[in-house]
Order: structure tokens, then sequence, then C-alpha cells
């Protein structure tokens, strides 16, 4: 019986070494690329094809599952050292649909199209009954308690004047009733003694990021919050060097190409952990 | 007990080729 006809993708194994080797580019491509949130790691390879690309290289097409880690996506910790946000901390689960070129041995993506679910409350529930959950991020505690530690951190720091970038996540915790919450900040050209107006604060051209960890504990009378941020060395940046130009990447919605990405080999260590504050 | 025709004893069970490992845990 003649051969059925032949595919135009072959189907290696989700496990096979050049399957992974692929996926892990792509993750790595899409943690340069975030500037939001947190980075993710590689969970599982749900699928894979791989099509011919004229006139050389193979294209691989991944489906992926990633999971949330602890590292804000500006860290510069190398993504091995960033533990996975587990289950009973409301974990975050990705989804990715991947192009990867594969051509003269070296991987590049071409296409990345990512969103991201938080578990569902009744699987934290199911490990840790007092858990807390993540909170909307716009909540108005989650908000106060971001506003308020910033306030401290930079009452008692008396170099720049670091701005909110983002508040990356909030929880509501019943008992002791607080709030805890995570937040990235950016350096301004102020000086914390000499702010008079924040709006005229800039950021600095050379960016200097941090993120911080803080929580606001409601008193009878009052509140008290305690921060601890770590501030990140200026980064040289160099371009990520991008796919070639006939095939510009088409990076997913949640993906940033604006700002130009740190080189991971460039990346310094975080530089200054200070607090906690209270 | 004659064995069933066809089925390897284990030894020939090859795993799906996707999806792969589960590196973490699933949600």
């Amino acid at each position: 019986v003649p051969a059925g006809p032949r595919l135009p993708y072959r189907e290696p194994a989700c496990d096979d070494l050049e399957t992974e080797q692929a996926a892990l580019a792509a993750v790595d491509y899409i943690n340069q690329n975030l500037r939001h949130g947190y980075k993710h790691t590689l969970n599982q390879i749900d699928k894979v094809r791989v099509w011919q690309r004229r006139p050389f290289g193979e294209v691989y097409h991944l489906e992926l599952d990633t999971l949330e880690t602890q590292c804000h996506a500006r860290d510069p910790t190398p993504l091995a050292n960033c533990s996975v946000r587990q289950v009973f901390q409301h974990a975050v689960e990705g989804d990715c649909e991947m192009h990867v070129l594969k051509q003269d041995d070296r991987l590049s993506v071409l296409f990345a199209k990512c969103d991201s679910t938080p578990d569902s409350r009744e699987d934290v529930r199911k490990v840790c009954p007092q858990c807390p959950l993540m909170a909307p991020l716009n909540d108005t505690k989650v908000v106060h308690a971001a506003d308020a530690a910033l306030a401290a951190f930079n009452a008692q720091n008396n170099g720049s004047y670091f701005k909110l970038l983002e508040i990356s996540r909030g929880q509501l915790v019943p008992l002791p009733a607080s709030t805890y919450v995570e937040f990235a900040v950016a350096a301004t050209d102020c000086v914390t003694t000499g702010v008079t107006d924040p709006a005229n604060c800039k950021l600095l051209a050379e960016k200097q990021y941090g993120f911080c960890k803080a929580t606001l504990t409601e008193k009878l009378g009052g509140e008290e919050v305690a921060v601890t941020c770590t501030i990140f060395q200026t980064q040289p940046v160099a371009l990520q060097p991008q796919p070639d130009a006939a095939n510009p990447a088409s990076p997913p919605p949640a993906l940033d190409q604006a700002a130009p990405v740190p080189s991971a080999a460039g990346l310094a260590a975080a530089a200054l952990v200070v607090g906690p504050k209270v | 007990k004659g064995a069933q025709p066809g089925i390897a004893g284990g030894a020939g069970l090859v795993p799906p080729p996707c999806p792969g490992r589960i590196r973490h845990f699933k949600i």
C-alpha cells in the first residue's frame, strides 16, 4: 500500500533534546522581553511540530506551559535562581505559542503569543485553607499599602527619590488584618530630601529599578508598614539580537519591544537591599 | 493459560511523544 502523503512537518517528542533547547530559547526570549510582572520558567512542553523553512533552517512551532517565578521581570537574577511560585502562594500559569527558527545551530524567536492565568481559589484552598489569595492590583487596600510602603522607603532613604513603576502583586491577609504587596520602583532625578512635587521628578536616563515587598498592618488607631526593597544596579543596556529582518519577531501583546533589552551576560546582581523599615 | 496475542509484556510500551514531562507541578 503506497505510504500516505508526506506531512509538511515532523513531530519530534516533546522531551527530545532538540525540542527542549528550542523551548528554553523561547522562555529566555519571553523573560528578556517582559516588562511587567514576574519571570516565567518552563513547566511542560505541550506540543511541537517542526516545519522545513525555505531555503534553510527549520521552524519549531511550540505550545508551552510555564509557571511564574518570584523574580520580578526587571530583576537581573538569573532565571535558574528564581524560585517558582508555589500553589499555596497562589501560583500563576502561562500558556505560550511560540515559533522558533533554528538555522546554523542558532535559535531565534519569530513569533510569541502568551497569556497567564492565576490558579483557581479552590486549588489554593485545597492545599492551604488559610492562605491569602491574590487580590486585584487596583484594590484600594493594595494601592494604599504600596503608596504607604514607598513613602516609608523614600522617607528613610537619603538618596534618589523612587517612584512607583507598577504594583505586581497584592494579597489581603485576614489574620492579622493586613495587606501584603509587591511592587516595582524606579529612581528619579530628585533627591528624597528635596522633593516638593513628585510629579516633577523624572525617571533617570540610565534606568535604575528596584523591587519592594511590604506588609501594611492595621493597628488600633493607625497602621504600621514594613517594607524591604532590593535596588538593582543600573545595567549597561545592550540591544537584544533581533531575529533577521526578513522575519521580524511579532511579539505578543504582553511583550513590549520598546525598551532595549539588557543582555543576560551584562546583568549585574542586585546591589542594595534596604529594609525592613517599620 | 495462553498469553493474550499481541500484548507485549510491558517491555514495548513507548511513552506518548507529547505532552512532555512536568518540571514543577500542574495547575
